[in-house]
């Protein structure tokens, strides 16, 4: 070998580097036009499918197509979790966690996990923790009275919860800024705001209060032409259909003689206390005007928000940050995608994704709204004054699903969400009304 | 999980030269009590008007 390699002549020459290059440029750029030609393609599949569902043929069997799954772009992550059946997980660990803890083992078991999260025990209610049968009960426990006073100033609004401020800030031109620089619009998050006035001679969708009598119904085209009606009714939906709260994951269709009336009146009537507060702190501001309506002086009042990200240890009951009014609820069945600080930095939009629960109303200087977000663990929203409300649940999403092909062969753009008002809880304030700090509910595992 | 409040508020009015420049320049109007990032307990204040 050493003699091989000491006789062989070296000769030495220029490699076409500019054809090496040349070379993984064309292949760089095939490789770009192949993956756009591709996802056109998906596309353009994607919108026949959805005009097919919209003509009511949809394709085999004459059912136009379900919803299109949520396929979010980000990192490998992201995809991974996009591809795992996220709400079906929840529902196993909830059930899991309901799963009853042998007796002997829940002081060991709740103080290894207070120690891995971070729970303060001192603060909890129930010295004995023996009295939480599972962890479920012990993740929805309460605190010690005291352990938590509201600030002092009257004027400040309150953090709803435990947690750690995530994002604050001014909403400019509709979009809320999620997390470095990424934003999403404050429609997809709450819902388009019903049309205030007809932008396109269409008059605002008919609004149907939610009691026994009036029991919600798709709306006919003939109401909708009708824009008397839509000063004198309450808000139920954006594309026309109304729900009655027994009903509202079972459509439209089966909504006569919904027993509304009762099943919320006995759900949503605030104490008088709460009421007169409530009456008394509106008064000093713009609180008196609905929602929807934009603020007499515009340039007086701006759009601000904040996320309150709550981690597994936290108190994971939620108040009210201020008094004030709920008129409404929308329920987005979406997906349960984690909804930690690494995500809201990676997923786009994650907000708009996730089931959540938009409670729409007014405080002292004008609208207000909470929206908790679900988790893939913790996956149902509990609101104490709205009992028929299900979260994470099959029936919900079966609604969604069958609301949306509903919309698709009435050719209309789904809403993505169930609504209901709470006109019935106070007919004065017109809401379900929400002293300052009061319990509004809560999150519960799975 | 996590809870976003949006909310409608009074902008705070931009003071004349001759004010006290503080507070960033802004008379009243909403202002925050939060930083990014801070732990937070129900019931503290996150900002007031």
């Amino acid at each position: 070998l050493r003699t091989a390699l000491r006789k062989t002549k070296v000769v030495w020459y220029p490699i076409p580097v500019g054809l090496g290059i040349g070379f993984l440029g064309f292949a760089q750029l095939y490789r770009v036009r192949q993956r756009e030609k591709a996802r056109q393609e998906e596309q353009e599949e994607d919108d026949r499918a959805v005009s097919a569902g919209a003509n009511g043929d949809g394709g085999e069997g004459g059912r136009p197509k379900r919803r299109k799954r949520i396929r979010p772009t980000g990192p490998w992550q992201v995809q991974v979790m996009s591809t795992l059946p996220l709400k079906a997980v929840s529902r196993i660990w909830g059930r899991f966690n309901e799963l009853e803890i042998p007796y002997y083992l829940r002081v060991p078991g709740f103080k290894l996990y207070s120690w891995i999260f971070g729970v303060n025990l001192s603060e909890v209610a129930e010295n004995d923790l023996h009295v939480y049968p599972n962890l479920a009960s012990f993740f929805y426990r309460t605190l010690k009275p005291g352990v938590r006073p509201l600030a002092s100033n009257p004027n400040a609004l309150l953090s709803p919860a435990d947690g750690r401020i995530l994002q604050y800030g001014t909403i400019e031109r509709g979009e809320v800024e999620q997390v470095k620089g990424m934003t999403y619009s404050l429609d997809a998050l709450l819902g388009t705001a019903p049309p205030t006035s007809s932008a396109n001679g269409v008059p605002p969708p008919k609004m149907v209060p939610v009691d026994g009598e009036s029991s919600g119904r798709a709306q006919t085209p003939s109401e909708a032409a009708d824009p008397k009606s839509a000063e004198d009714s309450e808000f139920a939906n954006v594309n026309g259909i109304s729900y009655t709260l027994p009903n509202l994951f079972s459509g439209p269709e089966s909504q006569h003689g919904a027993p509304a009336a009762s099943s919320m009146d006995a759900s949503t009537t605030p104490k008088s206390a709460s009421e007169a507060e409530v009456r008394a702190d509106l008064a000093l501001g713009d609180g008196s005007r609905p929602w929807y309506a934009p603020a007499k002086e515009k340039s007086q009042t701006a759009l601000f928000y904040v996320v309150v990200y709550l981690a597994p240890g936290d108190y994971h009951r939620f108040h009210s940050p201020t008094s004030w009014v709920v008129e409404k609820r929308r329920h987005f069945a979406g997906e349960l995608y984690s909804v930690s600080p690494y995500l809201q930095r990676t997923l786009p939009g994650l907000f708009t994704l996730n089931e959540r629960v938009v409670l729409l109303g007014r405080w002292r200087w004008g609208f207000f709204s909470f929206t908790p977000v679900g988790a893939t663990n913790v996956g149902s929203i509990k609101i104490n004054f709205d009992s028929e409300l299900r979260t994470n649940s099959l029936t919900t999403d079966t609604a969604a699903d069958r609301a949306a092909e509903q919309a698709a062969e009435r050719g209309e753009p789904y809403s993505g969400y169930a609504e209901a008002t709470y006109q019935q809880a106070s007919r004065i304030l017109g809401g379900h009304a929400l002293r300052r700090g009061e319990e509004m509910g809560g999150f519960q595992l799975g | 999980s996590s809870i976003v409040l949006v909310f409608e508020a009074p902008k705070g009015r931009r003071k004349s030269f001759d004010e006290r420049w503080e507070d960033g320049g802004v008379q009243g109007g909403w202002r925050w009590g939060v930083e990014k990032g801070q732990r937070i307990k129900y019931g503290e204040a996150i900002g007031w008007v």
